[in-house]
């Protein structure tokens, strides 16, 4: 199993179609790193962006040299499935 | 493995091989009004299952229900899982189950990407696309999502094989899109297809590949949100409602359009709940409550697919 300790969801709400553009650029400066978990739609929809631990301090500092407003939707992603696998497991149980 | 679906939790989150000895048991259990039809073989070889539900007759109007293309949408299998044993209870006893049922036959594929499915549960969670693989070329996987005719290759599809929203070399060349298509085109009496995803609380309907609106918008328009207010009084969660092009994005080779250029008029796409943090890991204990508020909205949409023929 893949191990996401650390890895982030960050939720950004971008305020135009410019700031949505520089989300979708990301998606080339870092293949295969972020991982859109909602794409950049359009300004009234957030933005999810799942994020590789190691990424993070990268990422959001692109984020916020461009003014893009965003909080820590899951802080900890491994946390989520652990839990999910102890639920699943006591379940069958 | 478990001898009957009563010891079956359907307030739980299951492995594929789960799912399907659920599946056989409860055909089992349900011979009078459920059958297991295989439709075709995975990428990986696996099979590839739908529920047909039918009160008798022969190609009657039907009503086509998927969940599961996105493998990490964990909250729609299990909602495709509740929906069927709903349907099961219901017969005979809801008036609107029973008339549908006495007059169409409802199909219901619950895991529509058995490999990216099972991956998620040996390898990596958050996997979403299939496990194709080509000669040459270096990633894994297509997005099945984009994978349909309608729109193949367009925008808000990528041609890159390493991309989530890989297209793949070319339309259906997917098995898991391939068995569908066959299914439905030799079916050819399909006249509504509802295709479950998750996340964030939308009802759409085509387009995705381009802004033109469909000739009977108005009608859809007006069927999703009656479709929404009932999905909102069970529990309250608020989706928007449109075409995917002015809802959400542009998105190219996807189930809807394809189902609506085939002629399928009452074509939706949910996008189920994450209740605003959640994301694709929903916790089970929103499972039940998911399912309860998206089979209002689903049971909207197959009365009007029964009251307006075509």
């Amino acid at each position: 199993q893949m191990n996401f300790t650390g890895d982030q969801v960050l939720r950004i709400l971008a305020k135009n179609e410019k700031q949505l553009s520089l989300l979708r650029d990301l998606e080339g400066l870092k293949p295969q790193k972020v991982d859109f978990w909602r794409g950049p739609a359009r300004p009234s929809l957030p933005v999810d962006m799942r994020v590789p631990f190691s990424e993070l301090k990268d990422i959001k500092a692109y984020l916020e040299s461009h003014g893009l407003a965003y909080n820590v939707m899951i802080k900890d992603i491994q946390v989520l499935l652990d839990e999910e696998r102890e639920a699943m497991a006591k379940s069958r149980r | 493995l478990e001898r009957s679906t009563s010891s079956f939790s359907y307030s739980s989150y299951h492995t594929l091989e789960e799912i399907y000895t659920w599946i056989d048991n409860f055909v089992t259990e349900h011979s009078d009004i459920v059958s297991k039809l295989q439709i075709g073989h995975s990428f990986e070889n696996r099979s590839i299952l739908v529920l047909k539900f039918s009160t008798g007759g022969s190609r009657r109007p039907a009503i086509w229900i998927d969940s599961g293309i996105h493998s990490r949408e964990w909250i729609t299998h299990a909602t495709g899982i509740w929906i069927a044993r709903k349907i099961v209870s219901e017969y005979g006893k809801d008036r609107v189950v029973t008339d549908v049922l006495n007059a169409m036959d409802i199909f219901l594929e619950i895991v529509s990407n058995p490999d990216g499915f099972a991956y998620t549960h040996s390898m990596n969670r958050l996997w979403r696309k299939n496990k194709s693989s080509r000669p040459g070329i270096f990633c894994i996987g297509v997005d099945l999502n984009r994978n349909w005719k309608s729109g193949f290759g367009g925008n808000g599809s990528n041609n890159n094989p390493c991309s989530e929203t890989y297209h793949g070399p070319s339309p259906q060349s997917e098995p898991e899109v391939a068995a569908v298509v066959d299914f439905i085109m030799s079916h050819g009496n399909v006249k509504a297809l509802i295709s479950i995803h998750s996340y964030s609380q939308m009802l759409m309907y085509p387009y995705g590949h381009s802004l033109e609106p469909v000739s009977n918008q108005e009608e859809l328009y007006h069927l999703a949100k009656d479709a929404v207010q009932a999905l909102y009084e069970v529990h309250g969660i608020e989706y928007i409602y449109g075409s995917i092009s002015t809802t959400l994005y542009v998105a190219s080779g996807i189930t809807v359009d394809w189902a609506y250029d085939s002629g399928i008029k009452y074509s939706f796409s949910f996008e189920l709940r994450d209740t605003g943090r959640y994301g694709f890991l929903l916790p089970a204990a929103q499972i039940i409550p998911t399912a309860q508020e998206t089979w209002m909205a689903i049971q909207t949409i197959m009365v009007h697919t029964l009251h307006h023929p075509y």
